[in-house]
């Protein structure tokens, strides 16, 4: 028997949004510890991983390790239909075939469940080693959803280049070229609009722009993205959920021929 | 021009 419930379906409702336009389908392994899923995204250029901890839940029972493969359209066709302040439980028999998602309603006068076909998927899984990074920069989510989506207009392509002043995002076209530099923020007052920056050596690594783009579709599950870089290997940008656990998306760089 | 490396090139497959 597995169990899950959460006391706000927005959570939920938002950690689908991450995922649904780099993802068709994703395998949701669950075990005492908690919910994870990784995935490649069609192209196989990016990697998501997300973690949300048995603990972080309101309600979380798992009695067999169970692996669910779920169609992520039709599971954000039956979350559009929880409202936000709803109650969700997911629930499934071990070695079942199918997934319940159980919405109730906070006076509980209205309780709706759906049902959905679980998938076989055979999906490749990735060791992902423990890496110490030559840069990690934390900045305002909504600060780098910005920079992506306006650079998105000059470029495929973005260049990140991370010195201890600072980080700079730039891209060039057609059009011309765009520079966008952030410096490390000192005596912020409110911890999420801080700028911080950690470097061992700068970096510069350049990244398509359209698997970013999609990266920022998780900025409503938290105030602060962190950004991991070293030389010549994939880039982290890690999004904490509270509470609850975390999405990390790895996307490899574009390497000069 | 930049090449766009994969993904499964970086890490092991388990």
């Amino acid at each position: 028997m597995f169990e899950a419930r959460l006391n706000n379906a927005t959570t939920l409702k938002k950690i689908l949004d991450a995922i649904k336009d780099l993802l068709n389908e994703g395998t949701f392994d669950c075990s005492d510890s908690g919910i994870q899923l990784q995935a490649m995204d069609n192209s196989h250029v990016s990697l998501v991983s997300l973690t949300l901890r048995s603990d972080g839940f309101d309600k979380f029972r798992c009695d067999r390790n169970l692996s669910m493969g779920m169609n992520l359209g039709s599971m954000a066709k039956i979350l559009k239909c929880a409202n936000n302040d709803d109650t969700v439980t997911i629930k499934a028999q071990d070695n079942a075939d199918t997934v319940t998602f159980m919405f109730e309603s906070q006076n509980q006068e209205k309780v709706s469940d759906y049902e959905m076909k679980l998938m076989n998927l055979d999906q490749e899984h990735l060791g992902i080693p423990e890496t110490d990074y030559s840069c990690v920069v934390r900045m305002p989510a909504m600060e780098f959803a910005r920079i992506c989506r306006d650079l998105a207009q000059f470029s495929e392509s973005v260049v990140i280049c991370c010195t201890k002043e600072g980080v700079k995002f730039s891209a060039s076209g057609d059009v011309g070229s765009a520079n966008v530099k952030l410096a490390q923020t000192f005596n912020v007052d409110k911890e999420e609009e801080a700028i911080v920056i950690e470097m061992q050596e700068p970096v510069v690594l350049t990244f398509a722009c359209r698997y970013l783009n999609a990266f920022t579709k998780a900025t409503p599950l938290s105030n602060q993205v962190q950004l991991s870089m070293s030389a010549d290997v994939p880039l982290v940008v890690e999004y904490r959920i509270a509470e609850l656990g975390h999405i990390r998306y790895y996307l490899a760089p574009k390497i000069e021929d | 021009t930049a090449k766009q490396t994969k993904i499964g090139s970086f890490f092991e497959k388990e």
